[in-house]
């Protein structure tokens, strides 16, 4: 599975 | 925040406030599809639902209200204000083929199966096919003004550099969101033949027209 994504990106 | 990352968000912001500018000076959105634009703003509404929960950094915060801002801005200057201008009759792409597609994927592929999780991805997937009215578009009547193939340029860029930007993180962060990195390939590949003409063509001082 992917990383988690932390949504720090726009 | 990578070189690639921040020089991708501002070649976004330099799209967005181009197009609404050629707008404004103009007084008219001829050549622009209203449905790529009602998409971006869908997508930006689903995407930033988080700005309310979820506090990254004032950069985050600001960027995310100026792309909101602008890009409900931009729809109403086609829908409202320079609504006589708006060429309704060359903006025929079918809109619902790409949403409702799009939103059933979002519920079956996604990382986590809650509300805000499934507009996230909706928004990852609306985005990386929104042009597709305007490309449409341009290619039904011929050709675009080179101002709006700027415009296209820089919000092509932006998720290439994007691309590089995740090529980073991997290697240096081990950082990686498959999601994100499928749906920004699919939207980069879309915008290939525009760069081809964009270079060949617009760069070239010339003006972007398809042959007949």
């Amino acid at each position: 599975c992917a990383t988690k994504q932390k949504k720090d990106e726009l | 925040m990578n070189v690639f990352r921040l020089t991708g968000d501002l070649s976004h912001l330099v799209a967005i406030i181009l197009l609404l500018l050629k707008i404004w000076k103009t007084r008219s959105c001829a050549g622009i599809s209203g449905k790529s634009q009602v998409m971006f703003a869908l997508v930006f509404t689903t995407r930033y639902l988080d700005l309310f929960t979820n506090f990254i950094s004032p950069y985050n915060s600001v960027m995310k209200v100026i792309y909101l801002g602008c890009s409900y801005a931009t729809v109403y200057m086609i829908y409202m204000k320079f609504k006589a201008s708006y060429d309704g009759n060359h903006d025929t792409f079918r809109a619902e083929f790409l949403i409702i597609p799009v939103g059933g994927l979002a519920f079956l592929v996604n990382h986590e199966f809650t509300p805000l999780e499934i507009l996230w991805t909706f928004s990852i997937y609306l985005e990386s096919v929104a042009i597709l009215p305007q490309l449409f578009m341009i290619t039904k009547t011929g050709e675009a003004e080179t101002i709006t193939t700027h415009y296209l340029f820089a919000l092509g860029l932006y998720r290439a550099l994007y691309l590089i930007n995740w090529i980073w993180r991997y290697y240096f962060e081990g950082f990686f969101d498959l999601i994100a990195i499928v749906a920004g390939c699919v939207q980069t590949i879309l915008y290939c033949d525009f760069f081809y003409l964009y270079i060949t063509k617009v760069l070239h001082g010339k003006k972007l027209s398809l042959p007949a």
